[in-house]
């Protein structure tokens, strides 16, 4: 059984794309099969692995609104080990109607359930906004990492987040935990020590050990559609990502 | 009749909250009257403006989802001539709920127009999301203005966005208008001045003349609760606010 993993926050621009696609490719690198799950109508998880949403016709949309197989919607990324089932613009349909299918938060984890190919690692990249789609990807989750900045909005959103997960915790998923991952640290910026120090002691053990600095060429293997540990395998964010891997791996077997 | 507006982009984290903030702020100090409207669930304007947004009762929301007049949800902020319609973590039932309703995306236009109050300007906050609330705001324009950051996944964004801008335009404000603004540029970097060069050769006229570099101060003054004009009034950002005010204000007197 696939440990699944759901990258989320409603705060935008924190690092949730960037943190699926360079966790996944590091947790490939250390020899699991990996999905990758575009759940964003951004699309930016797609497009970063080098597909164009456009041309996309059967994605996540398709799967939570007509129940289409998963299997059949799996692409592959040129990257072995490491497969993406797409998104497109069409996600803001889903968003729209599946409020109105009773039980429609267990959709996702229904149709991640009966995936006839075993993954070690499926990681769910989340659009910025808390509807229905963000809570299929809860509802599916072993873990959820909440990436965010060490900036005032960012951390104000991890508040507003515990509701959400004690909410879904209650309705569709008890079992749910979560860990909060510091993105886009930038350590001679004494208003990222601080609030970092701050997020430590509230959230003590609830922040992943392992912490992502700024580091441009992070922007360039964006652009490549190169995961960072294959782009620039000595940057600073690759070391950053696989202690991440690393950490991530040791919490599942923990489970 | 006030000058209305929008600051949108689906893309997160590209600055629509501090832009609304510094420009509503910079507008008042060159002596106008502005309100500035929150609607996003985060409520990081209503927060950032020093109101708890739990501690909101009566919201844009009621205004979109009851007919309460906008009149009676506007707040003071502290700042003569600067006001505020707040949000609460509420929104989220407008995103909902609104498209159910027939003509749903000229709720916001019709509450603003019916203000008794007359301002200068209102400039609307939106969520990064291109659902019914931004819908509304896009109606309600006399401007679009697109705050973008000079990176890979943002430029895609605005590419997007075109064909929601025709699409309002054919369907509920023919004259609704665009100017992007680059935010967040860190000159030093080079792809944020390669991207910044793509972005002025690809939308020429479309691209404001005044562009934000990144400024630490801001992150401060997003915790304090003052605009940065008023909080580091010397600051790199408070002069580029101010003069992108004054870009602004020229483009509404031409229309
Ligand atoms: N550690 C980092 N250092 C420098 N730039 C980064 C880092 N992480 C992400 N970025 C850049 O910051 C921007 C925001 O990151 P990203 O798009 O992954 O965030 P997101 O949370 O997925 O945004 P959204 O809320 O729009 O989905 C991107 O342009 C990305 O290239
Ligand atoms: N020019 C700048 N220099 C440095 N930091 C900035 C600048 N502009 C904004 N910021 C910081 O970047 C973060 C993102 O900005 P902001 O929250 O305004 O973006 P947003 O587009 O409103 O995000 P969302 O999509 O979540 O609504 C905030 O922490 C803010 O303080
Ligand atoms: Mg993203
Ligand atoms: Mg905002």
């Amino acid at each position: 059984m696939a440990y699944i993993i759901t990258i989320a926050n409603e705060k935008g621009g924190v690092s949730k794309t960037t943190s699926t696609i360079s966790l996944g490719a590091a947790l490939v690198e250390s020899g699991s099969k990996v999905l990758l799950v575009d759940l964003d109508s951004q699309a930016n998880l797609t497009l970063a692995l080098g597909t164009e949403p456009e041309k996309v016709q059967r994605s996540v949309v398709n799967v939570l609104m007509e129940s289409t197989p998963m299997s059949s919607i799996i692409q592959e990324t040129g990257i072995p080990n490491l497969f993406i089932a797409p998104s497109n613009h069409e996600m803001g349909v889903a968003e729209r109607f599946l409020p109105t299918r009773s039980g429609y938060e267990q959709l996702l984890r229904k149709a991640l359930y009966s995936l006839p190919e075993s993954f070690d690692f499926i990681i769910i990249d989340c659009p910025p906004f808390m509807g229905a789609v963000t809570i299929n990807a809860l509802t599916a989750a072993d873990l959820l990492v909440i990436p965010t900045q060490a900036e005032y909005f960012s951390i104000y959103a991890i508040r507003n987040m515990m509701g959400l997960i004690r909410r879904v915790r209650s309705q569709s998923n008890p079992t749910l935990t979560y860990r909060i991952l510091l993105t886009m640290f930038d350590r001679r910026n004494r208003i990222h020590r601080t609030l970092a120090e701050q997020l430590h002691s509230t959230f003590a053990n609830g922040l992943l050990t392992s912490r992502v600095e700024i580091d441009t060429k992070l922007r360039e293997s964006s652009i490549t559609g190169l995961p960072i540990i294959y782009q620039f395998p000595k940057s600073r964010a690759a070391i950053q990502y696989r202690a991440l891997a690393q950490e991530i791996m040791e919490y599942a077997k923990e489970e």
